[in-house]
């Protein structure tokens, strides 16, 4: 099975 | 007070026809580096940021930065008004919470205004580091169209890998599996026909097919798409705008468990 990840898991809030 | 003139107006129609299924509502933001936006999707699964740098416009006033909440299928709606060769002009006031579009045929014997309302959209600005990639794919952005649409008639995720070898495709359903290699192949003539591989080490990433097909709807505004993955990344997946700047699609990978 594979996980969908969110994006803001690799970019950071500015 | 903003004043942007876009000669080539049907750039603007193919950039909102390119996004609005992704991405319903956004702010655009108008500074003296350019027109600009950066948006997730409802899931925050994919982020799409577009530049049109200041210098692409024929005319281009932003007295001082201002950032405009649009419904992206409202601008598109108006946007379908202007025929494919008028000039788009946007025009914008501080303190008002209206935007219009100027339409004006080549002749200039039609003149067009339509103001559109502007909302309060409270969004989420992601910083996006500049990064190395793994590997950078330059291909056909039709051929690359082709892959996706294919393939999301088999499976719902493909799995794109760059080897030595070439890229490859691959995807899996109730069907059956496909799996497609674009080998390196460089055309002197047409440059634009060529699929470049730059590759530093092997990649290989999951992603939902969805999310690629709505990407490719921007393969009007140019002929070559460049896939930019790494293990540790999202996916990039650009589209240069003509001497005005691009659309970059991310897209956070599937992993497995």
């Amino acid at each position: 099975d594979t996980r969908q990840f969110e994006i803001k898991t690799y970019f950071s809030k500015k | 007070m903003l004043e942007l003139r876009l000669i080539q107006g049907s750039l603007l129609k193919k950039v909102l026809e390119a996004i609005k299924d992704l991405v319903t509502e956004a702010n655009f933001d108008c500074s003296a580096t350019g027109f600009s936006l950066q948006a997730m999707d409802s899931s925050h699964v994919a982020l799409v940021a577009l530049l049109l740098r200041s210098e692409g416009f024929d005319h281009y006033r932003c007295d001082r930065n201002l950032s405009m909440g649009i419904n992206l299928n409202n601008m598109s709606k108006m946007l379908r008004c202007a025929g494919p060769e008028d000039i788009i002009t946007i025009k914008g006031d501080d303190g008002t919470d209206t935007v219009t579009f100027m339409f004006e045929s080549q002749k200039q014997d039609k003149i067009s205004d339509f103001e559109m309302k502007l909302m309060d959209i409270d969004s989420e600005h992601l910083g996006i580091p500049d990064a190395e990639y793994q590997a950078i794919v330059r291909m056909p952005s039709a051929e690359f169209a082709r892959i996706c649409k294919d393939l999301g008639s088999i499976g719902d995720t493909v799995v794109i890998s760059v080897t030595k070898e070439g890229v490859k495709f691959f995807t899996r359903g109730d069907v059956g599996s496909a799996n497609i290699v674009c080998r390196q192949n460089t055309s002197v003539d047409k440059p634009e026909d060529s699929t470049v591989i730059e590759m530093n080490e092997p990649v290989s990433l999951t992603f939902a097919l969805r999310y690629m097909n709505s990407f490719t709807k921007a393969t009007t505004l140019s002929e070559v798409v460049t896939i930019s993955l790494s293990s540790e990344l999202p996916v990039v997946v650009e589209y240069k705008i003509a001497e005005m700047g691009y659309i970059r699609f991310y897209l956070a990978p599937k992993i497995e468990d």
